[in-house]
Parts: C-alpha cells; sequence; structure tokens
C-alpha cells in the first residue's frame, strides 16, 4: 500500500 | 531508473544550469518570465513536500534539494539582484499567473488520487507545472527575438518533459509500471505547449539563424 503512494520520480 | 527518464532528469538540470549561465554571465534576465520561474518554486516546494516524510535515493533526494533551492535562487535573482533585476521585461511579462495558480489549486482539491494534505499538494503541483511554461511562451512572442541561452533554457526544458514520456512508456513495457494518469495526462498536455515553439527552434536551427517567434 505504502509503496504505491511513494512517488519515485521528479 | 532507466536511460529516459535519467535523460529526462539531466536535461531538466541543464535547462536550469542554462538559464543560471545566462543570469550569472550577462547578469541580465531579459526574456525570461519571472512569473514562469515563481510557477516552477511554488511546483517544487509542493511536489517535495515528501522530502521530509520518505527518503527514496540519495539522487532523488539530491535533485529534489537542487530544483528547489535553484528556482528559489532564480525567483530572488529577478526580483533583488541589484544588476540582474533592472534587465528584467516587466511591461511584456504580464501574464496573470495567479489565476493558473488557482485554477489548479481548485482542480487538484477535485481530481486527486487521494484526500490527503500531500496527495492534494502533489496533484496540485502536476497540474501547475504542465502549465507553467505559459507566461515564458507568451514574454517570448511577444518579445520576437529570443537569445541563445534563453532559447536553450526552453528547449532543454521541453526535451525533458519529452523524455519523461519517453520514460513512461518504456516504465510500462518493461516494469508493467503503471505511471498515474493524473501525471499521464498533465505530461502530454506539458509537452504539446512545447510543440509550436520546438517547431521554430528546429527551423532556426537548420538555417543557422536566429531563433525568431511569429507574432
Amino acid at each position: 500500500e505504502k509503496e504505491d503512494e511513494i512517488h519515485d520520480e521528479l | 531508473m532507466n536511460v529516459f527518464r535519467f535523460a529526462g532528469d539531466m536535461t531538466h538540470l541543464i535547462s536550469i544550469l542554462v538559464l543560471l549561465l545566462k543570469i550569472y554571465t550577462t547578469k541580465s534576465c531579459s526574456g525570461i518570465s519571472l512569473k514562469t520561474q515563481e510557477l516552477y518554486a511554488v511546483v517544487f516546494v509542493t511536489r517535495y513536500l515528501d522530502l521530509v516524510t520518505d527518503f527514496i535515493s540519495v539522487y532523488n533526494t539530491v535533485m529534489k534539494v537542487v530544483f528547489i533551492s535553484s528556482s528559489l535562487a532564480i525567483v530572488w535573482c529577478i526580483r533583488r539582484h541589484k544588476v540582474v533585476r533592472r534587465s528584467y521585461d516587466k511591461e511584456l511579462d504580464t501574464f496573470r499567473h495567479w489565476l493558473l495558480v488557482g485554477a489548479c489549486a481548485v482542480l487538484a482539491l477535485v481530481v486527486h488520487e487521494k484526500f490527503s494534505f500531500q496527495e492534494v499538494c502533489w496533484a496540485f503541483s502536476i497540474y501547475l507545472e504542465a502549465v507553467a511554461i505559459l507566461p515564458q511562451l507568451v514574454l517570448l512572442q511577444r518579445s520576437g527575438n529570443v537569445d541563445n541561452l534563453t532559447g536553450q533554457y526552453v528547449f532543454f526544458l521541453g526535451a525533458y518533459r519529452a523524455f519523461y514520456i519517453l520514460n513512461w512508456i518504456y516504465r510500462y513495457y518493461s516494469e508493467q509500471h503503471f505511471t498515474r494518469w493524473i501525471s499521464c495526462v498533465s505530461g502530454i498536455v506539458q509537452t504539446a505547449l512545447y510543440a509550436d515553439f520546438f517547431y521554430y527552434y528546429f527551423i532556426s536551427w537548420k538555417n543557422n539563424s536566429k531563433l525568431q517567434l511569429p507574432a
């Protein structure tokens, strides 16, 4: 769930 | 991280370096829209709130800090630097950019992935980034002639967006990674805004002539 919320792009 | 995203991040970084180089070497910000620079500062500050909540990588953190600090430094230079601010084209840079901020804020409150402070701010920053170049494009069109560094600045900014689209396509096929549709739609709108500029940029490059935008 947490993984989906992270914005890994700038 | 794939080659397209890295190329996108690097062209984004180069665009900022080109802009700083222009301001530093010519001590002038003529042709640069303060409104666009203010919008970018707002974009970076609202998007990178996760700097204090999530750690992704050293690369990610460094880039975020660079984007926030450089955008604030550029705004400071145009507003406050005792030499640079004199060359600011105030009468050409009249775009009512706070209307864009208002419209994007309303849109973010209505269209977002999750109703949390951070997620609404993130959606807002994505929408605002898509349209933040508008005051700059309007200023260039009004002034007609575009100096080399300013032309390159806008070119690299456009290239950054184009590489990001390639990155999303690549990630979709290689990682089965679905980029959020808010990013995709905004990214396509943002890149499309550069289409006209790119056309004239390539013509001037091909003819080895000065970049001129039609009135």
